[in-house]
């Protein structure tokens, strides 16, 4: 279940549509500090259904649409795809790729698309965790985060192997 | 449920036990659970011993090798249940030269199996890349793609730029 | 108490505009009170807003952003009271090469009035060095001190040997 | 009031006696990852006092004492000691340069030393803090302590404005 396209327009900072395809076994993603590369993270997680606005590094949950700069307006909504290879046919739907969407309204109007159909949240949840026995659909570490496997604290630890088990 | 977490204990365990021996070149490392009667409320305690030193509780250890350490656990953790795709956030911030050098032949090996998308400041990681995007902003608060050609990543790195 | 406080507290304000806009090569930065009637119990609140973009919650910031603010404020608050000598422990991890730069441009200025002691990984910092310690273990586990040359150093950044 | 001098001997990773010439404006520390780097930032924080074990990254006390190695046997004690250049009389002391010694043993014996001399730990303090009104010693940034300046949490960030006051 490969990445295949990452698209995103009024997330974050992406004021305008960015596209990245991913093909390669190993992408590598750099550039100068405070240009985007962890915006892509989380634009990432947040297409993929992740609602804690402290993981997204948010205050509230529309700080994710594109505030504007010095020479561009704010957007009026965020909006994010991904789009998986499906011929393995891991994702138990018939097409060759899977493409989810997730849109949110400067009012607060949130709406999810698969294959460009409008779908439930818990339908695209169900279908991302349901690819086997507790499968993990993605494994992302935050810049900053690595420290909290190794918590000194061993009851935060033994939370990071419930997680696992 | 208390039989499915000893058994995915266990095989973490020993993951980290042999990640940990690969990341370090040597040495030895465990984990144990502080309470073993009671798993499911047990913490957990990680014993690190790098080639040539002693036990020492991890917080005694340095930056990159707290380092070294979390990615052994992350990919001890990630075996048990492998995941299509991993995104790395500068995940090798702290380490040295050798080090990164390390983490890049771990991160190829797994390549085979998932997917990695990996942010990073440093010219190693970059050339163990099969394809690099940059992001910047060449209209102030607003980002973009812009291609970057490993090329000059590579040919960079012989000349013994590092990180 | 409370007049020493608001005294200290304008010029840390005044000091962090000055050196956010040096670090950031423009834009603006404040620090207010969140309660100004109780200033020895209320909160501070930062604004950064970096060169053509917005003013967002610093949490929104990136790593390397956070980094420059921080360095800013230690500054800011450094000239209130400059130390005889000042130690920065890897305070240049998460910056890129251009940020590298701008913080070593600064800790210069500073370094005519306070003594430096900087560990780094970073090229471009070692080569902003007066002097270079190597601090490795030749015996495992035993730490010693090693001569570094810093003209080996800075030859390997005129070859673009970056951070 | 420069430092001219750092020793230590027995502390942290230091198993055998390592010195320290600082004469330079600016200093750099290189070295690769686990090599006593930040031991050298810890010494200096103990030779001045510093009681906190979560600053020295300690558990007990005596953890800051050589604990050995595969070809090393554990130190007996811990030793680290600080010359200060002071020609230009900052410190209220008649010599030219100003030693202060701390040592550690085993059994958790501890003592300081003034120019060789048995000294209290507060007539220690007492002189770098009395160097002036409120002076600020020595200015220490942590390897990964950074953001503490500007943490989220706005009674946090007072407080380290209230330090500086
Ligand atoms: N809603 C938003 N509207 C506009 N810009 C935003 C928004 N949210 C975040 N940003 C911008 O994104 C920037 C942070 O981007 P990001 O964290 O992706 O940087 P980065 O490339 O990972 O940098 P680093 O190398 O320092 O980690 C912030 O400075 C801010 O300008
Ligand atoms: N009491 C002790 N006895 C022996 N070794 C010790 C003791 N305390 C710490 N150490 C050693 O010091 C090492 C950490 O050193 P330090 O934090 O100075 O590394 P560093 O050079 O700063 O590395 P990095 O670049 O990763 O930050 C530990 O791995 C441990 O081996
Ligand atoms: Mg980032
Ligand atoms: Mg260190």
């Amino acid at each position: 279940m490969r990445i295949v396209k990452l698209e995103m327009d009024g997330f974050k900072s992406f004021g305008r549509p960015v596209s990245f395809e991913f093909t390669a076994p190993i992408t590598g993603v750099v550039g100068p500090n405070g240009c985007g590369k962890s915006n892509v993270v989380d634009a990432t997680r947040w297409v993929l259904g992740e609602m804690s606005r402290k993981a997204l590094r948010a205050g509230s949950s529309t700080d994710v649409i594109f505030s504007g700069s010095a020479t561009r307006k704010p957007a009026n909504r965020a909006e994010v795809s991904i789009t998986f290879d499906n011929s393995c046919g891991t994702l138990p739907l018939s097409s060759r790729t899977v493409k989810i969407t997730r849109r949110l309204q400067k009012n607060g109007d949130s709406e999810y698309l698969l294959n460009d159909e409008p779908a439930k949240l818990r339908d695209i949840k169900g279908l991302i965790e349901g690819t086997g026995a507790g499968m993990s659909a993605y494994s992302i570490m935050e810049q900053g985060k690595m420290d909290s496997l190794i918590q000194s604290n061993p009851d935060d630890r033994r939370r990071v192997f419930e997680e696992a088990a | 449920t208390r039989r499915m977490f000893l058994e995915t204990f266990e095989k973490i365990r020993s993951n980290f036990a042999r990640l940990f021996r690969r990341m370090f070149g040597g040495g030895s490392a465990d984990i144990l659970l502080t309470n073993p009667e009671e798993p499911l409320t047990s913490g957990v305690e990680i014993i690190a011993k790098p080639p040539g030193k002693e036990a020492l509780p991890i917080s005694m250890r340095s930056g990159g090798e707290r380092a070294m350490i979390s990615v052994a656990m992350m990919f001890a953790i990630y075996e048990t249940n492998p995941a299509p795709f991993a995104i790395l956030d500068e995940v090798d911030a702290p380490l040295d030269e050798a080090n990164v050098d390390r983490f890049c032949t771990v991160v190829a090996d797994y390549a085979k199996v998932s997917q990695f998308i990996i942010i990073t400041h440093h010219k190693k990681t970059m050339a163990a890349c099969d394809t690099l995007y940059g992001v910047t902003m060449q209209e102030p608060g607003t980002s973009t793609r812009v291609s970057v050609d490993l090329r000059d990543v590579r040919s960079s790195e012989l000349v013994g730029a590092g990180a």
